[in-house]
């Protein structure tokens, strides 16, 4: 898959699940919001890299 | 939930870097 958004977009996009993060650390970590917050992360990280990209083995894998 | 805000955590660091790379 190649990547999708321009730079600029992918920054945004990034920065807008950063900060939700703080939002997750009150919740538990089985709550479907931190599942949620994952999967569309991993999107992001597609579509601003493509896929496979070493950046995304490293997300997945943390 | 500690390893669980440990993760939150690196993904953080990890996205932050992430943000680097696309401005190079």
């Amino acid at each position: 898959i190649p990547p999708s958004l321009s730079s600029s977009q992918a920054i945004e996009l990034i920065k807008k699940q950063m900060e939700q993060i703080d939002k997750l650390l009150q919740l538990h970590c089985d709550d479907p919001e931190v599942r949620k917050w994952d999967n569309l992360t991993e999107q992001v990280i597609i579509r601003a890299f493509g896929k496979p990209h070493d950046n995304l083995d490293v997300y997945s894998s943390a | 939930q500690n390893s669980f805000i440990k993760t939150l955590h690196n993904k953080r660091s990890l996205l932050e870097g992430f943000i680097e790379q696309l401005k190079i």
